[in-house]
């Protein structure tokens, strides 16, 4: 798997938070 | 559609300090050297070095300050090599969305604005439009602006208003009036941020003129005059008549046209307008008589060049101004009344022959003059003598052939009258007609010339006897006379045959040619393109069938079908070459059950897909082609105000590989959205759903082969039309009664997931023939899709509907369907695939809100009716 994660900049208590990509079916 | 969460930067800032702002990874790291790279616009294309990636941690940094107007996205693309170089994973792409700040200010497309409107137009009365734009993102707070109107001059009272949202300044009252303000000066102001106290400003001026509406009734300047004339004379300048409007100088809404009302019966005077200073000039065109006219009354009216506007046009009447002429007498001349005379001479008359009388009348009493002495003027042959007291006119002496020849008949001379006391002097014409009757044509003679040579030319002379029994000969009357001789009469009369001759032949004549007579000219039909016989030589002309009158139990009956263009299904090898195994295994169930001893040939020309060649073939085949054009238009009108603006692929399939049951000609629509080329998704997918993904996906599709022969092709399945496809919605697929074993399996999917817009309307596909649609817009997150929308004409919110119809053995399909072996029976099993995003499989098929998980599940639905049943299936969920 080659996977790629995004930082969340908007986490409340200003701890780093990495979400994966994922697609998605719209 | 596929997309992926991008990443976000936020224009105009130091983004580092968030680094990493992503990260890859690649499994393979767990057993081998990985490193990473990254490619693409702000890494190795410019602006270059944006973007830097950490080659043994996958880490990507952003190291610069970056502008959204300039580029509003980056795509990184990620690559994880070995040590040799070699790609160890697909590439992935990062799409890094760079979020707007508000830096930069709306911007008019003018300094100065200018507009201009009617005065006393209607309020809300649109002048104009302001134009300004900002260059933040579009559809985002920092580029929506507001207007506002700052200032106006003359600030007596506000009269325009401004919209804030699109800059269009209307009236605000119907109390423009030009004669008051001509212009107008506004001042306006443009903010983003819709206005808000933060947002950025610009300011630009409006410049709107009144114009003139004819809504000022002229007038003279004064309401009455006097003149005097004299009688007998003209005037060019009688009196100057100005005329006062308040309407805009030198246009038809000022110039004044005045006119008579009354007392100019007599036509003799005339005004004329100085249109550069609105002056009247009242002229006198035909002299006044003053024994006949003393005092008149003339009365006249004003009126403008131009209409009146409709708002006064109610308050206009003619008001008359009057003026009164006295005309003053003038002692006037002897005249001769009427000017000439006309008197009739023969041969007969002796000397002082007393031809008549023509005396001069004294204007001022209206009788013979006594003041005056006549004399001959111009007097041609000396004819005539005048008594120059009595003015009556005598013979000379007898007139001669001589003189009646030298004046051809006619006399004209002239006579004066003189007044010594006024020394003035009147003049009248004499006419005098000289009757040729006694002057005696004697003889006519034709006398032959000697010319051999020319013996048709003659010379005619006359003897003329007169009075004076002299003979006078010789005088040619007619020279170089044409003669015919006999054979020129003979040519002559078989001309005048021959002439009359041609009308006969020509009515005997067949122009038209008799039918089978060979060549002629052809009499081209009414309506018709001439000589265009389309299907005279070819043989009938194809007729549309209409589907719901085929029997059928009529063995010939897909023939029927593809004469009429309609793409109806085999359901042999060609789905199962793209069938998973299940569906394979089912359709060669399928195959076996509802197989029909017909060709293979009969439908391969409608199979496929709908690609462009076979789009050429639904021309010809008789699919309606505006609605297909319609359809994908307004699918591609759905899809365009899609989020980020992606481009769409639409693919739309003709189901011809559907098979029994199927209403006739099935359309499917799929689209997929996106740059997502990673298609292992597709292998989720059924097959149909695949073959639509690959179609859109613009791979090429293999065609379907050729039947197998050995394998005996089925009937397809009876042909419905398309509105028959509604009992399906209540779970009541419509099953010919002749096809009893059928299986109707349907596949349904609903999408979820933020971003979904408001579906657009489609046109009922139903009124169209036999082609039904299923549509496959994406819906708003308000809509809760059911499962029970089988209803084509009202399903928004279905992609793709498989229907499979045929019996199936075997008691266990995809693990999940206990099929009873329907072969030689009658049951019906439908099947609904619903791909719904739950992570449960509810056999109610009541599906939760699609918009709240990006999560999709397919749920199968496996409704069996009890056997036995034909045709009015009910089925129940």
């Amino acid at each position: 798997e080659f996977q790629i994660q995004v930082r969340d900049y908007n986490t409340k208590n200003g701890t780093i938070k990495w979400h994966s990509i994922k697609r998605q079916k719209r | 559609e596929w997309i992926k969460f991008a990443a976000a930067c936020r224009e105009g800032e130091d983004n580092s300090k968030r680094n990493p702002i992503a990260k890859i990874h690649s499994d393979c790291a767990a057993n081998q050297q990985v490193t990473y790279h990254i490619s693409g616009v702000g890494i190795d294309q410019p602006p270059y070095g944006i973007f830097v990636v950490n080659q043994k941690t996958g880490e990507i940094n952003i190291t610069s300050i970056v502008d959204r107007e300039v580029t509003p996205f980056f795509i990184i693309y990620c690559r994880a090599v070995n040590a040799q170089g070699q790609d160890l994973e697909r590439v992935l792409e990062l799409r890094v969305r760079i979020l707007d700040i508000n830096d930069n200010p709306p911007v008019f497309s003018m300094s100065t604005f200018l507009g201009q409107i009617e005065e006393n137009s209607n309020a809300n009365t649109l002048v104009m439009r302001l134009n300004a734009t900002d260059a933040d993102e579009p559809n985002n707070l920092n580029s929506k602006i507001a207007f506002k109107i700052i200032s106006q001059e003359p600030s007596d009272s506000p009269m325009f208003i401004i919209n804030r949202n699109t800059g269009e300044i209307r009236t605000m009252n119907n109390f423009l009036d030009r004669e008051q303000y001509g212009q107008y000066s506004l001042a306006v102001r443009g903010s983003d941020r819709d206005g808000g106290a933060d947002g950025m400003s610009a300011q630009c001026e409006c410049s709107i003129k009144i114009l003139d509406v004819n809504d000022n009734i002229p007038y003279t300047e004064l309401s009455s005059y006097s003149i005097t004339v004299k009688e007998n004379a003209l005037y060019s300048e009688l009196l100057k008549i100005r005329v006062i409007d308040l309407d805009e100088e030198f246009s038809a809404n000022w110039i004044a046209v005045i006119f008579f009302i009354s007392g100019n019966e007599g036509n003799w005077f005339a005004i004329e307008m100085n249109e550069r200073t609105n002056v009247g000039i009242l002229k006198v065109i035909k002299p006044l008589d003053y024994e006949a006219v003393k005092n008149l009354q003339l009365s006249i009216g004003v009126r403008n060049k131009a209409e009146f506007h409709h708002s006064i046009m109610s308050r206009y009447k003619v008001t008359a101004t009057a003026i009164s002429v006295t005309v003053l007498n003038v002692i006037e001349d002897s005249v001769f009344r009427p000017g000439s005379k006309t008197f009739i001479v023969t041969r007969n008359m002796e000397q002082n022959y007393k031809v008549g009388e023509f005396v001069a009348i004294d204007l001022d009493t209206g009788g013979p003059s006594t003041t005056v002495r006549y004399v001959m003027g111009n007097n041609p042959a000396d004819l005539l003598a005048i008594d120059s007291k009595t003015g009556i006119i005598t013979l000379r002496k007898k007139v001669t052939w001589d003189q009646y020849h030298m004046l051809n008949g006619k006399y004209k001379g002239t006579i004066l009258s003189i007044d010594d006391a006024l020394q003035r002097t009147c003049t009248g014409t004499v006419l005098v007609n000289l009757e040729d009757g006694d002057w005696e044509i004697l003889k006519t003679t034709t006398i032959k010339a000697d010319d051999r040579d020319k013996p048709e030319h003659t010379t005619t002379f006359s003897t003329i006897k007169n009075t004076d029994d002299r003979v006078i000969t010789g005088v040619p009357l007619i020279k170089d006379n044409v003669h015919f001789g006999p054979a020129g009469i003979g040519l002559l009369i078989m001309g005048f045959l021959v002439l009359g001759l041609v009308p006969f032949l020509l009515i005997c004549c067949d122009c038209g040619g008799a039918p089978g007579g060979g060549a002629g000219f052809e009499p081209v039909p009414e309506c018709s393109d001439g000589a265009i016989h389309s299907w005279a030589v070819e043989g009938p002309q194809p007729q549309l069938m209409d589907l719901t009158q085929i029997p059928l139990d009529n063995a010939n009956v897909i023939e029927c079908v593809d004469t009429s263009g309609v793409y109806t299904n085999e359901y042999c090898g060609r789905e199962t070459q793209d069938m998973g195994e299940e569906e394979r295994m089912r359709g060669f169930e399928l195959t076996d059950a509802v197989k029909t001893p017909r060709g293979p040939e009969t439908c391969q020309e409608y199979s496929g897909t709908l690609r462009r060649n076979s789009m050429r073939e639904c021309r010809e085949g008789g699919l309606n082609m505006n609605f297909m054009e319609s359809y994908f238009c307004q699918k591609a009108y759905a899809y365009a105000d899609e989020e980020e603006g992606r481009p769409s692929n639409d693919c739309l399939l003709i189901y011809d590989i559907e098979g029994v049951g199927s209403p006739a000609g099935s359309v499917g629509c799929c689209s997929f959205i996106g740059e997502d080329l990673d298609d292992s998704f597709l292998d989720n997918l059924g097959p149909k759903f695949k073959k639509l993904a690959d179609i859109t996906l613009g791979k090429s599709v293999e065609p379907y082969p050729d039947l197998d022969p050995s394998c005996p092709p089925e009937s397809t399945g009876p042909i419905y039309p398309p509105q028959e496809t509604e009992p399906l919605a209540s779970g009541c697929p419509p099953l010919s009664p002749c096809y009893g074993t059928t299986t109707v399996i349907s596949e349904s999917t609903y999408p979820s997931g933020p971003g979904v817009q408001h579906p657009m309307p489609i046109p009922d596909p139903l009124g169209y023939g036999n082609v039904t649609v299923t549509e496959s817009y994406a819906t708003s997150g308000t809509l809760k899709p059911s499962v029970h929308i089988h209803d084509n004409r009202h399903a928004s919110n279905v992609l793709v509907t498989e229907r499979v119809v045929g019996p199936i053995s075997g008691a266990d399909l995809h693990g999940m369907l206990e099929m009873p072996d329907l072969r030689d029976g009658s049951n019906v099993i439908v099947t609904e695939r619903v791909i719904a995003p739950s992570s449960s499989l509810p056999t109610t098929l009541t599906i939760s809100d699609p918009r709240e998980s990006s999560n999709v599940v397919v749920t199968e639905r496996v409704i069996r009716p009890t056997s036995g049943m034909m045709g009015t299936l009910a089925m129940h969920p």
